[in-house]
């Protein structure tokens, strides 16, 4: 009874609106790993042509660190963080442990979204879920190539809240915050942040 | 595992970003917890597109300053909301540890608090428990004990919502105050929202640190959990 008082968490901290950064759009889907059939595979794109984009990132410094960690920081040591205009995530399977079947599967992955975009170096990309399985490749493929082939992209509030849906796994609310902001030289910029997290929580990313 | 990921249509140059994003990753999502576990997984990565037009940022801009601590704050937001929701979680706990030597102590101490499972389930029952806290910051990994100093050190807990008195001292200079207002204390606890102080009166850094409590949830979610 100790925790009796049960706390509405998704309509104290799920925003119901909100404005997003201009030249980014992002698409789901529920590509069939997560058993419960919800969505589980998310891809945020940058649309943006007139500035070459930068991209940055800090990772686990857990020893036995996942294929997409490795990958995700290859792709930015070899593009110096230049030019990275998707990140492609998927939830239901951590890929992690998974030695170099893994890696191979995680290539896959940017591979497929890197594709789309007509560019190397472009993708990063994370999973999260259950360790020490492979990814069901057939199915996330899938799920990439639809994505793109049927254009699920969007910029809307319920895009954004989707994509924020989809990297959760035991969360129990998507986390999804954005904020504007003004330069002192008047220049109004976005920040659109989301995150997954409930379990298995003490980073120290590097 | 925490994933996140942050966009933006500002114009910041590559290097200045990563600085950005690790300075602003030191101080939210690298100061949080739920039970102490690291994840293979954990990854926050950040993309700045340019689609705004103002002058590329870099790490001498006169902008790069402001950004950095609006994205450092902005972390902190997104990063709290991860440990609201911990599994099993009824409470949301701040823990501040003020005037220390340096802030990698204030960060290590108030770790070693957040992650203290005694800590965690005191705080679950409303414990006003100080002889775990204090224990807590005693066995902390720290690298020399300059930051502490058993004389000097105050342990409280702030009311998060406003009522007076805010504060309840529960040690003070190294001293436990044995009389606590133990009406007072059950109602600051039962907030759902809790701020623990510890000011270690050798220096003037600090650090903050977010953690939930433990509750029989948390067993029951990951005891059944098959991979």
């Amino acid at each position: 009874q100790q925790g009796s008082k049960v706390i509405d968490k998704y309509s104290l901290y799920v925003p119901k609106t909100g404005t997003f950064p201009k030249g980014f759009k992002v698409a789901s889907a529920a590509t069939g790993v997560k058993k419960n059939g919800n969505l589980d595979l998310g891809i945020i794109l940058n649309t943006n042509q007139s500035y070459p984009s930068s991209a940055a990132a800090v990772f686990t410094t857990n020893k036995f660190k996942a294929a997409p960690v490795l990958l995700s920081h290859k792709v930015l040591e070899e593009s110096s963080g230049k030019n990275v205009n998707a990140i492609v995530v998927n939830s239901g399977c951590a890929n992690s442990v998974t030695g170099d079947v893994g890696m191979k599967d995680a290539r896959e992955m940017v591979g497929l979204v890197n594709e789309q975009l007509h560019q190397e170096n472009s993708t990063l990309v994370m999973s999260t879920g259950v360790i020490g399985q492979r990814l069901q490749l057939n199915k996330i493929s899938q799920g990439i190539k639809d994505i793109f082939g049927q254009n699920k992209f969007g910029t809307d509030f319920e895009s954004w809240l989707n994509i924020s849906k989809c990297i959760c796994t035991t969360d129990t609310f998507p986390k999804l915050i954005t904020s504007k902001f003004t330069l002192p030289n008047g220049t109004e910029y976005t920040l659109t942040g989301m995150a997954k997290g409930a379990g298995m929580i003490c980073p120290n990313m590097a | 595992t925490l994933l996140g990921f942050i966009v933006t249509d500002l114009p910041i140059q590559s290097q200045a970003l990563q600085k950005m994003l690790r300075f602003s990753t030191e101080r939210s999502f690298n100061c949080i917890s739920v039970d102490g576990d690291m994840s293979t997984n954990d990854t926050i990565c950040m993309i700045a597109n340019g689609a705004v037009e103002t002058p590329e940022i870099t790490e001498t801009s006169s902008d790069y300053e402001q950004v950095k601590l609006q994205v450092t704050e902005f972390g902190k937001r997104l990063a709290q909301l991860v440990v609201r929701d911990g599994e099993g979680a009824t409470k949301f706990v701040t823990v501040n540890v003020k005037n220390a030597l340096n802030f990698a102590d204030a960060k290590i101490i108030a770790e070693s608090i957040s992650n203290s499972m005694l800590v965690k389930t005191a705080l679950y029952g409303k414990d006003a428990n100080w002889g775990r806290i204090l224990c807590a910051i005693g066995y902390a990994k720290l690298g020399d004990l300059s930051s502490l100093d058993v004389d000097k050190i105050n342990v409280s807990f702030i009311a998060t919502d406003n009522s007076e008195p805010r504060e309840l001292k529960l040690v003070v200079n190294g001293v436990p105050q044995l009389e606590i207002d133990e009406e007072r204390a059950s109602e600051i606890l039962a907030l759902t929202d809790l701020e623990v102080l510890v000011d270690l009166g050798t220096g003037s850094e600090e650090a903050q640190f977010w953690t939930c409590d433990l509750s029989h949830e948390y067993v029951t979610i990951n005891g059944d959990y098959r991979s």
